[in-house]
């Protein structure tokens, strides 16, 4: 069990990095086992620091900083450890439009190799999908579903260097 | 390989048989809030395996049947089937499609089926963890989970690589 | 002291119910003491249910209808012992448009007698607003802030039962 | 009675002095994610004498102090001046705008002055009850302090009514 831990542990750290630098440009990251010592209760803390700025710690970062960090993580889980099917539930209230719009390119990418769902408010993120489940309630209170295929799915263009502010 | 099509009847909100069929790519799910949508994902979370009521939102597992709305009587028992789709024989047994089916009853007894066959909940985990879809902590991030992987102690945040490893 | 906490709790009580009124159609909700006998460390519970369920507990409400509930609470509080000024911070990304916009009918009931400002990424609550202050990063990472007047604010129509779901 | 200005100076991201006016009724802050606009509650809070350094999501008090950028060296002190509006006379003196003002150097020591004058915390709270605009917690609504309502203990709650009665 404890060498598939620490083989998971140097992937997923290493794409832990990759992604901060994608969702933070000019940032950086890492995530530190807390007691390398003891590798078998050891903890996992992340760092990760925007672009501009010194801070280290996750409890200065701002909401939408705190959202791309948590992302981050979990996106690195996704790709050391693939899966063919991935549901988020409303993870990106907090992000503006530009974070937005790199959430939704990393999405596109996963959804290339594997099957992603997304509960959201967010009218872009509904763009880029190409099938859509309204959910709403009956008059007694209960659950029904409508399903209904988009047309022309959007993926978001690459936002180039020039959008950053 | 993907999800092909999830059928729900008395799972929380889902009083009435919901059947809903998937596609590979990007799909949303949208709607009122109170309308269902994270029931929606719970669904999926429980009958991958799902053992924490709390992770559902209810004191015990039977809080997960429909409790009855002021114009319709409670249920007694829910049950959530998914199909999963095999064509690539990512799953190593000879079927295009795998059908996955949990239910329970007032009592809190949980019942698993794998293409109908009663079977105990490791062999669900057994026949899931060969494909990558595992269980939820690794491809399903509920709603306000991105907070909670922040806040969480070190040594919790070691149980998401631990799952996926 | 006792005497004041007493009848500030009767106000906001009495406040909540009506706010849980409007903020869920055909719902209800109360704030109870949870020990009234030791008023003096009783705390306080608060128990909301939309319009057509039955659920009372907060646990299992979704996450708009938990926001709703949260609102609830504050608002109640701001009626009964009223400030001439009120600081929001992104307190409306789990609302759904139609909620969105019987918060925002509020919002601009408290403008009438008191100064509102409200940080946000919701375009819809930026057409309520008189002043707009647009915060950004200098080249060297602190903060600058510009503001600028906005023509004719909108003030939120009132959305009306035909609306409702 | 309404906020007119705030001046800040070293708190936070704010490096530069930044001095801005404010109206009556409805004003947004608007800004990409880390730009700033929650650093201008906690000035706010901050000014109106809040005391707890984790409310305003530091280690220490003095981490409101601005900390660096990797192009601009950290200060020595914060400062933050908040000009109200006293023309209809709800605070008790003669004088129709009162300046509340608080500093922080690195060792911690906070000072509070009313119009230029050194006073003590409690002579701040003792100004500001009598307009209701209270201490923080009954007027400032926090990020993610809606979600914190909910699972705040029932014991906990009390504080919020305590505050404003
Ligand atoms: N066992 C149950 N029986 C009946 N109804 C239930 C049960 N458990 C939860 N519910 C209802 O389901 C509703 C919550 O649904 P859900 O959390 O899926 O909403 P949602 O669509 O995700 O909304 P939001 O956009 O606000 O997050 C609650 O209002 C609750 O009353
Ligand atoms: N003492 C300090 N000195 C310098 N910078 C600081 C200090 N404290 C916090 N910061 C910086 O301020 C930024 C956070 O700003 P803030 O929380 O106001 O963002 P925000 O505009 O509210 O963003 P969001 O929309 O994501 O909530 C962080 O990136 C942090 O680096
Ligand atoms: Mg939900
Ligand atoms: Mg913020």
């Amino acid at each position: 069990i404890q060498e598939s831990f620490d083989a998971a542990f140097r992937d997923v750290a290493g794409q832990f990095e990759r992604f901060v630098k994608e969702l933070f440009p000019g940032g950086e990251g890492r995530l530190v086992l807390t007691d390398p010592a003891h590798p078998l209760e050891a903890g996992i803390e992340i760092e990760a620091s925007p672009g501009r700025k010194r801070v280290k710690r996750i409890s200065l970062l701002s909401g939408g900083e705190r959202s791309l960090a948590a992302l981050a993580f979990l996106f690195a889980i996704f790709t050391a450890r693939p899966s063919p099917f991935y549901l988020m539930d409303e993870v990106e209230p907090a992000l503006d439009d530009l974070n937005l719009h790199r959430f939704l390119r990393l999405v596109a990418g996963f959804a290339r190799d594997a099957q992603v769902m997304i509960v959201t408010h967010q009218k872009r993120t509904m763009e880029i999908a190409s099938m859509m489940y309204g959910v709403s309630l009956n008059k007694d209170g209960t659950t029904k579903i409508l399903c209904q295929r988009l047309e022309h799915p959007e993926v978001p263009p690459d936002p180039g260097d020039a959008a950053s502010p | 390989m993907f999800l092909r099509q999830i059928q729900i009847r008395g799972f929380k909100s889902f009083a009435d048989k919901t059947v809903l069929e998937f596609i590979p790519g990007v799909s949303v799910i949208v709607g009122p809030n109170g309308s269902g949508k994270s029931n929606l994902v719970d669904a999926i979370s429980w009958a991958l395996g799902e053992q924490g009521a709390r992770a559902l939102r209810g004191g015990q597992m039977a809080d997960v049947i429909f409790a009855g709305t002021p114009s319709r009587p409670a249920l007694g028992m829910a049950e959530v089937k998914l199909v999963i789709d095999n064509e690539a024989g990512l799953i190593p047994v000879p079927m295009s499609e795998i059908e996955v089916s949990r239910s329970i009853f007032r009592s809190g007894d949980s019942e698993y089926r794998i293409n109908g066959k009663l079977v105990r909940l490791l062999d669900v985990q057994e026949l899931l963890s060969e494909s990558g879809i595992g269980r939820a902590l690794h491809t399903v991030v509920g709603q306000g989970q991105l907070e909670e992987v922040l806040l969480s102690r070190p040594e919790d945040r070691r149980k998401y690589i631990e799952e996926a490893a």
